[in-house]
């Protein structure tokens, strides 16, 4: 019993209702690992730290958040007619952001799998919208808003970052309760068309290993203020 | 005035920081906190006599209350806190799969003193 009391004393200290009981664990980015491991290098150390300053990332803040992809693809069928090969609309769940204080960062991570190891992969083109109006699910398309990001890389090579300051800017003004963004996705065929190879369909590989999380960075001013005593 | 010579075996009762390390496998949480696997919950505690406040890392004021105690026992001892604190990070995931890195500042009791 007396156990039991500790733990939720300690539980609400930390800043949760329960304990969590997470089924399996999430993939940990390296920049977190990265992250903790200086963080107790440092204490092991007995160096001063500043703790409201995340230096891996250049912001401040002393809550990371990972939030993983809960959305979902509008077409799976082989590239549709505009040739777009994947068209997926990312969902993240703002409101699990529950502390107070104001968000410094919030950088959106597209991993589109290893680079293949045939040197002549597809090129592809890609497009990242904010989504005004999702829309019926499996029946309408989603009415998009303002374009975030279009570039085209040489084919799928892990990680693509993408720091999303505009969504910071509404979050801080409305506390959002939660992010859709559209994600598509084009093939350019002609770097790949005539090669006799058979290789995958580039767009199953890219359907498959696509994996996307967004790591916001919140700063509690009650915790930052350096002259502020935490009220016990 | 000489400063008195500690008599022996006297030390462990005075001020000083007790070593305590929380483990979270003990507490079940191993299967939520990703990283640390624990962390120092050290604590201070043991006695401040006059002796103690003039060379140990203690304040003025523990000092003057120490003297004042001397003159009129009514007026408690300097008492033992921390006196350097350092944070911790803890790495972990909660129920809607979100991975957390949160830090917490003056968890750790680097120092003692009156």
């Amino acid at each position: 019993q007396t156990s039991d009391f500790q733990d939720y004393d300690f539980l609400q200290f930390l800043g949760l209702e329960k304990a969590p009981s997470p089924h399996r664990f999430q993939p940990v980015p390296r920049i977190l690992r990265k992250i903790i491991r200086a963080r107790e290098a440092a204490a092991a150390s007995g160096a001063s730290q500043d703790l409201c300053y995340v230096k891996e990332l250049g912001v401040r803040g002393n809550l990371l958040r990972l939030l993983p992809d809960q959305g979902f693809f509008l077409n799976t069928q082989k590239p549709s007619q505009d040739g777009s090969c994947l068209q997926k609309v990312l969902y993240f769940n703002l409101s699990a952001i529950k502390e107070k204080g104001k968000l410094t960062m919030a950088q959106l991570t597209l991993d589109l799998g290893p680079r293949s190891y045939y040197n002549l992969q597809p090129e592809l083109v890609m497009a990242l919208s904010v989504v005004q109006d999702r829309g019926v699910r499996g029946r309408s398309h989603p009415k998009l808003g303002r374009l975030l990001a279009q570039l085209s890389v040489p084919g799928p090579q892990g990680s693509l970052q993408f720091n999303l300051q505009g969504v910071v800017k509404d979050w801080n003004r409305n506390r959002l309760k939660s992010l859709d963004l559209y994600l598509q996705i084009l093939v350019q065929e002609d770097r790949y068309s005539g090669v006799n190879v058979q290789l995958e369909n580039p767009c199953d590989r890219l359907i498959r290993s696509l994996h996307a999380s967004l790591l916001v960075v919140t700063l509690n001013p009650k915790h930052c203020h350096p002259s502020s005593r935490k009220r016990r | 005035a000489a400063i008195p010579v500690v008599p022996k075996g006297f030390c462990k009762n005075l001020c000083h920081r007790h070593q305590l390390f929380i483990n979270f496998q003990d507490l079940g949480w191993h299967k939520w906190v990703i990283a640390p696997k624990g962390f120092m919950a050290n604590y201070c505690h043991g006695d401040c006599p006059f002796s103690m406040t003039t060379y140990l890392n203690s304040s003025n004021y523990a000092f003057m209350q120490a003297l004042m105690h001397m003159t009129d026992p009514r007026v408690p001892k300097a008492v033992c806190v921390p006196t350097k604190l350092s944070p911790i990070s803890v790495l972990y995931q909660d129920n809607d799969k979100n991975v957390i890195l949160r830090h917490y500042e003056d968890m750790v009791v680097d120092e003692c003193g009156c």
